[in-house]
């Protein structure tokens, strides 16, 4: 594994996005992934619709919450295709399902793979390398104060209630960390990243973490 | 109204003694900063009903080698 490693580097991530007053982040890290590992593949990088995934994926809750394997598992059994972002814009409430006939342009997944690293977590740096960005549930009940740095403590792991886009690491410096892009805007954190310290399995960030296939 | 301005005052006046609390932890200089944002003036309940509302589903541990520990 290389020390470091950032999937912006590689032009393969999204700019940060904020949800506003709306339980979405299941959403946000969701659609993160596909757009990322539809980058990745050699496509454009394209802001996919998050409003899409939050109306249709009904086993999940809108606006009220959701879980990102529950919304991978409707994205993998119905082969809906996600549609760009600007056209199907993000309103922050949950809405009435637009449907889009299967000729429409799209991202479908076909498959994903959900695991627990916990103790593992160079395995998942793998998982990152090989996948790309993945999708991670998390406690976040400390970051309402957080404004930057690696967070190393007051972060509980099995309480996760937020979820997010782990989309690189860096081990080269004393303290080992995750770069996790957030769905609070650009101007909560680092420019909207978290940093976690790795090891320890800190905020649960290895407890529930999602890779997409397309 | 001004009892809501009052109430945010408290929740604000909270976020800064929670704030000192963890910044207490942090002594290395690259450790997590905590301090104003944007959720500040949010009590811990409002903060964790609007935001905090993800549930994970029970994913397999992973089968590959075990590299820590």
């Amino acid at each position: 594994l290389p020390a470091k490693f950032d999937w912006r580097d590689k032009a393969a991530v999204a700019p940060v996005r904020n949800q506003q007053a709306c339980g979405s982040c299941w959403a946000f890290s969701v659609v993160g992934a596909v757009q990322s590992a539809h980058a990745i593949e050699g496509s454009q990088l394209e802001q996919l619709s998050v409003q899409q995934v939050l109306d249709c994926s009904i086993k999940n809750e809108g606006c009220n919450g959701g879980s990102p394997v529950r919304a991978l598992n409707w994205l993998k059994q119905t082969r809906v295709k996600l549609v760009p972002q600007s056209e199907y814009p993000y309103k922050a409430k949950t809405g009435i399902c637009h449907f889009f006939s299967q000729s429409h342009d799209g991202v479908a997944v076909k498959n994903f793979a959900a695991h627990d690293f916990g103790g593992q977590e160079e395995a998942m740096m793998g998982q990152l390398l090989e996948h790309g960005p993945l999708a991670a549930v998390v406690d976040a009940v400390s970051w309402q104060d957080y404004q930057g740095g690696i967070i190393q403590h007051h972060c509980s792991s099995q309480w996760s209630n937020h979820a997010v886009l782990v989309v690189g690491y860096d081990t080269t410096g004393d303290i080992p960390y995750w770069i996790v892009q957030n769905s609070w805007g650009p101007t909560w954190g680092n420019e909207g990243y978290v940093y976690i310290k790795i090891g320890g399995n800190i905020c649960g960030i290895a407890d529930s973490v999602a890779a997409v296939i397309l | 109204s001004s009892e809501e301005l009052n109430r945010r005052r408290v929740y604000f006046q909270d976020a800064r003694k929670r704030q000192a609390y963890l910044n207490s932890f942090s002594t290395a200089p690259q450790s997590a900063k905590y301090g104003i944002n944007q959720f500040s003036d949010l009590s811990q309940k409002e903060f964790r009903d609007l935001y905090l509302r993800a549930s994970a589903d029970r994913a397999p541990h992973f089968s590959g080698p075990k590299t820590e520990g």
